[in-house]
């Protein structure tokens, strides 16, 4: 349970850190 | 996080483009082909065809060729972050191309790829390069997310 949990919480920071990078404003004029 | 492991990690996010020159190994990156087809396909108004243009491509054995097109690349990929997305990279160590032309250098592979990384996840299309990541095993979305924060970090408008 505990390795599970460890392996959801680190799915959970890389789907966070991307869906973040997807909704950033990037560019020059952003 | 070591060096070695990130080149390793970030040419493998390479074999999610579709390119025609060998991008397997960072032996085959080496000429800077591959990477100046990357670009292209990242950002085509800006990694024009007559950019692309310059490139040279059967530059093989002669180190010197390797590094003029590896020079070319990196100047792109500064420019690109300054006139298109804004941003001027502070103290981050830049790629030495001369080890990566000479040598093959891992360390400074990985410097310039995590460059061109930064364009393909800001550029217009960023959406597919990102979800193509987000695809990936998890030990490479790890390393890709790492390589990410710290150009982020560097980073200044």
């Amino acid at each position: 349970e505990g390795a599970k949990g460890a392996a959801g919480a680190s799915e959970g920071v890389l789907a966070n850190f991307f869906n973040s990078l997807l909704s950033k404003k990037t560019g020059a004029g952003g | 996080m070591d060096k070695t492991e990130l080149c390793e990690c970030l040419v493998q996010w390479l074999q999610t483009f579709n390119l025609n020159a060998p991008h397997k190994t960072v032996e085959d990156l080496g000429d800077g082909v591959a990477m100046s087809e990357a670009l292209c396909q990242i950002a085509p108004d800006y990694f024009s065809e007559s950019w692309f243009g310059k490139i040279k491509q059967d530059a093989g054995e002669n180190w010197r060729l390797r590094m003029s097109n590896l020079k070319k690349v990196l100047t792109g990929v500064l420019d690109y972050y300054s006139e298109v997305l804004g941003q001027q990279i502070n103290d981050f160590t830049l790629p030495d191309v001369t080890s990566i032309a000479e040598n093959y250098d891992v360390e400074e592979m990985g410097r310039l790829l995590q460059l061109i990384l930064g364009c393909a996840v800001n550029c217009d299309r960023k959406q597919e390069y990102i979800q193509n990541i987000m695809g990936m095993e998890e030990a490479v979305q790890h390393a890709v997310m790492n390589a990410i924060q710290e150009l982020m970090n560097k980073e200044a408008p």
